[in-house]
C-alpha cells in the first residue's frame, strides 16, 4: 500500500 | 525529518499567523483572496481525510489539525465576521473556481498512483495546491498599495514550497526509493507561480520601495 508510509509530509 | 522539511514547515505556519494578525489587526481584509483560501481550506481537507486512520507522529497530526483549524477560522473571519467581511474585495476577487478545481479533478482521475478514492482524493489535492494561489496572485496585481504583511504572506506562501523541494532533493539523495513523482512535478509548478512575484517582492524590498506589481 502506497498510501500509508509515503504520506508523512503536509 | 530534515532541516528544509522542519523549516518549510514552520514557514508555512508563520505565514498562516502573518495572515490571522493582518486581518485581525486591520480588521481588514483588503488585499487578501477568499477563493485562494477557500481553495486551500479544500486542500487540506482533501489532503487530511486519513488524519484520524493514518497515524505518523505527533507532530504530523498536531500540524494538521493547525492547518485545518487556521484555514476554518480564517474563512469564518473573511464571511461571517460582521466588520471584516464588509472589507474583502468581492468585485475584484474573480477568478473562477472550476477553471483550477475542474482540471485538477480531472487530472488526478487521469494520473493516480493508485485507483482509490483516497489516493485519488490526495492527489487532487496534490494538484488543487499547486495552483490554488492564483486568484490571491491576481488580486495582489490588482489591488493597488499592497500593505506589507499581505507581501509577507504571499511571499513566506512561497518560500514554503522552496524549502519543500530542497527537502525531497536531500531526501531523494538520503532514503532509499525515495521518488515522488506526482509530489514533485506539482511543487515546481507551484514554486514557479511564484517566481514573477518573489522578482518583485526582493525589487521592492531591496530598493526599500512599497510592493507594487505591474498590471
Amino acid at each position: 500500500e502506497i498510501a500509508a508510509a509515503e504520506k508523512d509530509e503536509l | 525529518m530534515n532541516i528544509f522539511r522542519l523549516a518549510g514547515d514552520m514557514v508555512h505556519l508563520l505565514s498562516f499567523v502573518v495572515l490571522v494578525l493582518k486581518i485581525n489587526a486591520t480588521k481588514s481584509c483588503r488585499g487578501i483572496s477568499l477563493k485562494t483560501q477557500e481553495l486551500y481550506t479544500l486542500v487540506f481537507v482533501c489532503r487530511y481525510l486519513d488524519l484520524f486512520s493514518n497515524f505518523i507522529s505527533m507532530y504530523n497530526t498536531t500540524m494538521k489539525i493547525v492547518f485545518l483549524g487556521t484555514s476554518f477560522a480564517i474563512l469564518y473571519l473573511m464571511r461571517g465576521h460582521k466588520v471584516i467581511k464588509v472589507t474583502y474585495d468581492r468585485e475584484q476577487d474573480t477568478f473562477r473556481y472550476l477553471f483550477l478545481v475542474l482540471p485538477c479533478a480531472l487530472l488526478a482521475l487521469l494520473i493516480h498512483n493508485a485507483w482509490t478514492p483516497f489516493e485519488v482524493v490526495w492527489t487532487f489535492s496534490i494538484y488543487l495546491e499547486a495552483v490554488a494561489i492564483l486568484p490571491q496572485l491576481v488580486l495582489l496585481q490588482r489591488t493597488q498599495n499592497i500593505d506589507n504583511l499581505t507581501g509577507n504572506y504571499v511571499f513566506l506562501l512561497g518560500l514554503y514550497r522552496g524549502l519543500y523541494i530542497l527537502n525531497w532533493i536531500y531526501r531523494y539523495f538520503t532514503e532509499p526509493h525515495y521518488i515522488q513523482w506526482i509530489v514533485w512535478i506539482s511543487g515546481i509548478v507551484q514554486t514557479i507561480l511564484y517566481l514573477d512575484f518573489f522578482y518583485y517582492y526582493i525589487k521592492s524590498w531591496k530598493n526599500n520601495v512599497k510592493l507594487a506589481l505591474p498590471s
